[in-house]
């Protein structure tokens, strides 16, 4: 057989060699490509919510540039004259809303703090908002957890749906805490 | 090895790194609800 | 040369006005307001007198932006946040400054004027981040070059007919731009160039929107084998460093972009960009060889009995936008090649072969791969329509006993092991989706395994095939079926092979292929 790096035992070599040293692999075995952050099996095309070659998914709809009216944009002058962001104020759909456009930022958090302050509680396994339903009482309760009919929010369907849950209370995320440098304006 | 040149360039590209840009340095300013990023907890969801 | 007395402290001067008069609610809509105003300063000043001194005044603002950045950026207290405002409050002022004269120099029709502006304006730019680059080495910060190459493309794409009628030369200057500052000229703004040409606006006008949609495909194409050419020195040692890996994963990401949304643009480009993708690189070329016409449907390739020369597809030419003849050099071997196709002499031709091809003695680098690549593909072509000249198409009968075949099964036989690798490459680099070349490339294949007068050679062309099969997906549908019929046709009594049982992994390897085969 081939004995240099042309040939089977070359591959064979670098195969084994593979196994130990995952940096090794990048190239020749290569990575699982669909881990990327872009979703290959979309009917539509990618390129234009592409974020970045660093990013590991699309671009939210507040990161995209659309062309609007100049009128439509909020003026560096007028923004002070605009009544601040007050989440207190604002219905659930918004307050879902901003939950799930602003990942990985404080208006998200703020969302949830919103949402905790009316009585949802985020299940940190099932990652859903859940609340009791009006009426709605468990059917079992316990210290550690209770169960019975709740209403999730389904933020595929965008519409609260009523579900049979058991949940421990270690799940439900405590009150979320804003960073003390929380200036959403 | 890598040549004289190559070496130079991994140098900088590797200096360069450190910095990488960030998305918000492709996008308009935005004045009322600038991105505001801050590190949450794992389990809240990505944006969707 | 120096800049003329002043003129430092006149432009310094200006651009701190008009950045106030932008920022101003009496700057109007646009700027328009505070831009006339500003001309009428500009004038005042005799800034707009010469050509010269605009490309001083537009060199001097450059240089006083990147200046404030650097002096933002060093000002640890700020966040990142705080500290990118304070650079794009100015930046986004002389993107807009730099966006009016543009729109607005020379009369509305007399688009020159206007692409001479702006390529002068991404020229001075280019040169300064250049010198930067040079001058201050790994310190060098490509912040304040980002922000103004990519917000003056995004205002020089706003659906305005001034600017749409001059779209195409727009988006040509910022490909010069942009190649003038490819990563091997500038690899400190590597990954914002790697951004900028990613940016959806970007793409979005060179392969989507373009009024003749293709006139930027080639501009574009150029931009890749720039990132392939500056990336290729740094992977062939297999094993990356953390920001190697990082762009190379990146790059990934621009290529599943482009193989989801323009896979058209891969299958055109795709010799071009094979050449310069270093031979390691398997599953990054994979992607590119996977790319098929999204009108196509392709048989699975595991269909029992598929008969292949039946598909209605597999008699036409793929579109290949490379020169690839231009590459075979000198222009006396290019002749000799010529002659021994039509007539097979020079008789020497072939003991020759090797030696235009080997270049060095340098393990790893001994032979001329680009001419390797253009050889292979540039005989086959020849082949395939001589072929199709005699009435027939390609297959394991019509390929034989012709000068092409001479030729590869003297490179099979004739060169040492690391140039078969990259001879079987080169042939291998051809199976993608139903095509005359797939088919051809195929067979040839086949039958330069069925015909070997070595073990050897059946064990490289197993390697070739079997290294690009085990990777992760995707897999050109050309290779699936070329190993599909190596190890299912008994003529080619592929299993009675030592290399075959040589290792458990292999035997495993096969056996997995060969179960979703039957």
């Amino acid at each position: 057989m081939v004995t240099d790096p042309f040939g089977m035992v070359g591959l064979l070599t670098f195969i084994r060699a593979a196994e130990t040293d995952a940096n090794l692999v990048q190239l020749a075995l290569g990575s699982d490509l669909t881990t990327l952050g872009l979703n290959l099996n979309s009917p539509e095309n990618l390129y234009g919510t592409f974020q970045s070659p660093w990013a590991d998914g699309p671009c939210r709809p507040q990161d995209i540039d659309f062309h609007v009216p100049s009128e439509y944009l909020t003026n560096l002058h007028i923004k002070d004259k605009l009544a601040p962001i007050k989440l207190s104020r604002y219905g659930e759909d918004l307050l879902f809303y901003l939950y799930y456009t602003h990942g990985g930022e404080v208006l998200q958090l703020a969302a949830a703090a919103e949402l905790y302050n009316r009585d949802w509680r985020y299940h940190k396994d099932e990652r859903v908002w859940i609340t009791r339903g009006p009426g709605m009482e468990p059917s079992v309760k316990t210290n550690s957890y209770e169960m019975g009919m709740y209403y999730y929010f389904d933020c595929h369907r965008w519409c609260k749906v009523p579900k049979e849950f058991h949940l421990d209370y270690d799940k439900l995320e405590e009150r979320p805490h804003l960073p003390a440098s929380f200036h959403h304006n | 090895p890598l040549s004289k040149d190559h070496a130079y360039q991994l140098a900088m590209m590797e200096a360069a790194a450190h910095h990488l840009p960030h998305p918000s340095d492709s996008e308009r300013l935005r004045h009322y609800l600038p991105r505001n990023p801050c590190p949450t907890p794992t389990y809240h969801c990505p944006a969707m | 040369f120096d800049d003329p007395p002043g003129l430092q402290d006149k432009t310094e001067y200006l651009l701190r006005e008009w950045v106030n008069m932008y920022h101003s609610p009496a700057g109007g809509r646009d700027s328009t307001k505070a831009f006339s105003a500003f001309v009428n300063q500009m004038h005042q000043q005799g800034i707009l007198k010469t050509d010269d001194l605009i490309t001083r005044f537009f060199r001097i603002c450059t240089e006083l932006c990147v200046k404030l950045c650097y002096h933002a950026l060093s000002e640890q207290a700020h966040t990142a946040t705080l500290t990118r405002s304070k650079c794009f409050h100015t930046l986004d002022a002389f993107v807009r400054l730099i966006a009016l004269l543009v729109k607005h120099s020379g009369d509305a029709a007399n688009s020159v004027t206007k692409i001479n502006l702006l390529n002068k304006v991404l020229g001075i730019v280019a040169g300064v981040l250049l010198h930067d680059h040079e001058k201050r080495g790994s310190d060098f910060q490509q912040l304040p070059y980002h922000r103004i190459f990519i917000m003056l493309l995004l205002e020089l794409n706003a659906p305005e007919h001034v600017l749409e009628t001059i779209n195409f030369q727009v988006m040509t200057a910022f490909c010069n731009a942009f190649h003038v500052l490819r990563p091997s000229k500038a690899p400190g703004f590597v990954y914002s160039w790697l951004e900028l040409i990613s940016h959806r606006i970007f793409i979005a006008r060179m392969l989507a929107t373009m009024p003749q949609q293709k006139q930027g495909w080639p501009m574009y194409a150029q931009l890749l084998i720039d990132i392939f050419k500056f990336v290729t020195p740094f992977l062939r040692n297999a094993d990356l460093s953390k920001h190697v890996s990082l762009l190379y994963k990146g790059t990934l990401r621009l290529l599943l972009v482009l193989l989801h949304d323009f896979p058209e643009f891969l299958c055109d480009y795709h010799y071009g960009f094979c050449d310069v993708i270093p031979p390691n690189c398997i599953q990054m070329r994979n992607l590119i060889l996977s790319a098929f016409p999204r009108n196509m449907r392709l048989p699975d390739p595991f269909t029992p009995n598929l008969k292949v020369d039946m598909l209605s597809d597999i008699t036409q030419p793929p579109r290949i936008l490379t020169n690839f003849a231009a590459m075979i050099q000198p222009v006396t071997f290019k002749k000799e090649l010529d002659s021994y196709i039509k007539t097979r002499s020079p008789v020497t031709f072939l003991s020759e072969l090797r030696g235009h091809l080997q270049v060095s003695h340098e393990p790893g680098q001994r032979y001329n791969v680009p001419l390797m690549n253009a050889l292979v593909l540039y005989v086959g072509s020849q082949a395939i329509a001589y072929i199709h000249s005699k009435g027939s198409t390609p297959s394991m009968n019509t390929i034989t006993h012709s000068s092409h075949m001479d030729i590869f099964q003297n490179l099979a036989v004739d060169l040492d092991t690391e140039g078969r690798y990259l001879f079987l490459n080169a042939v291998a680099n051809q199976l993608r989706y139903p095509n005359s070349h797939t088919h051809y490339f195929s067979c040839t294949l086949l039958y330069l395994f069925a015909e070997a007068n070595s073990e050897a050679i059946q064990e490289q062309i197993t390697r070739v095939l079997l290294e690009r099969l085990i990777v992760n997906r995707p897999h050109p549908w050309g290779l699936l079926i070329t190993f599909i019929e190596l190890i299912r046709n008994p003529s080619f009594k592929f299993w009675g092979h030592d290399f075959v049982h040589c290792a458990p992994e292999i035997e495993k390897l096969f056996d997995t292929v060969a179960r979703s085969c039957m």
